[in-house]
């Protein structure tokens, strides 16, 4: 069972601390804030209220043992800083940590963090993709000339069978799962699959298939 | 060419005007922060200082006229919230907008906004998966129960047909495609296909799957 450390409780170590112990895995939640740490006691294995300055305190609370710590102070660069180096020389392998701005991921970067996270920014370009790109909700590049975007149906998709569509052959587009518009999800749909109004497509393509897609629109 | 507004240049809504500016949208941002406006206003179409609470500076901005407004503002819940009802009554039909807690998020979609954003919950999600998951390269979530993963093959499925692994029945996963490590991708594998070393597969999964191969990584 992996033992992950969460050093600061702010919304992302909130939901980081959170979503792995929902996952299994074993959590130390660290922050200096005592409402913090009691908002998440229940949650995670152990939840300790500690400057996580206090090398002794992170110690006590078992921190250079985990296999991987999140450090997710936000406001107080220096603070983040000097708690990385802290698990470095502890030995801690894997660090994971949010930055603030670049400089300060660089310097994160060369003090040997295996992973600089921004999470405003990562969710930004999300965001912005989908309001460019009409009816696109998410998309992840998988190699090239295959990404998987989700979608919803076009208007002139609606009423008709996937082999009817045939989108393979006419677009490059192999839908992948249905989700109506309830949430009902159908994976691997079969040609006598009907899309439906509201419907929502999880779909491998490449970009020239969206663009003719779009194009079609 | 897409209009959108972008309301609040913190780090995210800075990120979302950036990017869709890139993008090619035409972008019209604004924030009462004198600072902010001049960081990105080389970056975009049209910036201005004004705070969003003025309907007259907000129709003089053109903000009336977007196809689409983000309306990042953070820490001022209650401007968040006014904001959001003052492009409502104007007619703004798709809007945007980052909450900072869940009962925030549930009044922005009662009062009509497409898509709220939690951004540091998101990429807090994603950063718990890939620690859990050895090998989880990216996630796009669908529906409750089925997100799209690519992952690393695990040691453990190398030299393994999909028939022998027997995936969907033993841990809900369905196999998308598989990419070699040359990047060769094979989509709709068949049940004798075989994972080689290297492989990465796109999978269609949920939570529990990806908690129940966490367990066997
Ligand atoms: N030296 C420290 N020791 C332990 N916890 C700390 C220390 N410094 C800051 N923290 C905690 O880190 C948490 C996150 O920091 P802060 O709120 O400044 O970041 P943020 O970027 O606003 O967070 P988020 O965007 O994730 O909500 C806070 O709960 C704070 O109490
Ligand atoms: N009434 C307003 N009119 C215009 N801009 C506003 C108004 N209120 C706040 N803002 C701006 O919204 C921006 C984002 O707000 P704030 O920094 O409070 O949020 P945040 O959650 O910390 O942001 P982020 O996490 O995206 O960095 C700030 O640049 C601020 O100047």
């Amino acid at each position: 069972k992996r033992i992950i450390g969460v050093i600061g409780l702010g919304r992302f170590g909130f939901f980081v601390a959170k979503t792995l112990a929902e996952l299994g895995a074993e959590v130390i939640a660290v922050d200096k804030d005592e409402q913090k740490v009691r908002q998440i006691a229940e949650l995670v294995t152990y939840a300790y209220v500690a400057d996580a300055l206090d090398e002794k305190a992170l110690e006590e609370a078992g921190i250079f043992n985990a296999d991987a710590v999140v450090v997710s102070i936000g406001q107080n660069v220096e603070a983040s800083i000097f708690v990385v180096v802290i698990l470095r020389e502890h030995g801690v392998k894997e660090v994971v940590a949010k930055a603030v701005n670049e400089i300060h991921g660089k310097v994160l970067e060369r003090l040997g963090v295996k992973r600089v996270v921004y999470p405003e920014r990562e969710t930004a370009v999300k965001v912005a993709h989908s309001l460019v790109v009409r009816g696109l909700v998410s998309e992840v590049p998988f190699a090239p000339g295959y990404s998987i975007f989700e979608l919803k149906a076009p208007p002139f998709f609606v009423g008709k069978t996937l082999r009817e569509l045939d989108l393979r052959r006419r677009l490059g587009i192999t839908v992948v799962a249905i989700k109506s518009k309830e949430g009902k999800v159908k994976v691997n749909p079969s040609g006598d699959d009907e899309i439906r109004e509201g419907d929502s497509l999880l779909v491998l393509a490449g970009e020239e298939s969206l663009k003719r897609l779009g194009e079609q629109t």
